[in-house]
């Protein structure tokens, strides 16, 4: 499980 | 992306439109803080610093592009055209950057999701911009004359985060793992101080008068 998402928001 | 988010940056981006004509058209920028200003480019400066490394979408990197450029496009209108900086209240717009800039900085480098230089830049630009608006806040409360694109520009970007805290709520409820303490309290801030702004914005709004916020 990845907790590490890419930041999408601006 | 849903809808809310979708608005949110519609209103951001409506926010600078609004301000970039004003400058453009009516070659002023009275009322507007170049501190503000200048607060919001280091903002994108340090929170787009993964916008060569990390491809999201189209639609994000041409987003940070046009936050870059409008953002230091009205910092270069301000201090350098020649017409419109003769525009600028500097009397009044006395804020003083370091200020917010120092304790932005000493917080992110406490609190942060992981310590390295992008994820304290992160941290950092998500604290400064909750309290960047501070210094158009107060040349606004000392001009007390608010003209209408001024009025608008700061009611759209306090839409833009009303509507990002709705984005929150949503992700939270259909998306797993979506928790961002830190976003969200600098974000809930941010928008907090808009309230008292908003107040007068609306009732100025319903009895059809001229906004003027009170001495």
């Amino acid at each position: 499980e990845c907790f590490y998402e890419p930041k999408d928001e601006l | 992306m849903n809808i809310f988010r979708l608005a949110g940056d519609m209103t951001h981006l409506m926010s600078v439109i609004v301000l970039l004509l004003k400058i453009h058209t009516i070659k002023s920028c009275a009322g507007i803080s170049l501190k503000t200003q200048e607060l919001y480019a280091l903002v994108f400066a340090t929170r787009y610093l993964d916008i060569f490394t990390d491809f999201i979408s189209l639609y994000n990197t041409i987003m940070k592009l046009i936050f870059l450029a409008s953002s230091f496009s009205i910092v270069w209108y301000m201090r350098q055209h020649k017409i419109v900086r003769r525009s600028y209240d500097k009397d009044q717009d006395t804020f003083r950057h370091l200020f917010l800039i120092l304790p932005c900085l000493l917080l992110a480098l406490f609190i942060n999701e992981k310590f390295t230089f992008k994820e304290v830049m992160w941290t950092f630009s998500l604290f400064l911009e909750a309290v960047a608006i501070l210094p158009q806040l107060v040349l606004l409360q000392r001009t007390r004359n608010i003209d209408n694109l001024t009025g608008q520009y700061v009611f759209l970007l306090g839409a833009y985060r009303a509507l990002y805290i709705l984005n929150w709520i949503y992700r939270y409820f259909t998306e797993p793992h979506y928790v961002h303490w830190i976003t969200w309290i600098s974000g809930l801030v941010q928008t907090l101080l808009y309230a008292d702004f908003f107040y007068y914005y609306f009732n100025s709004w319903k009895n059809n008068v001229k906004l003027q916020l009170p001495a």
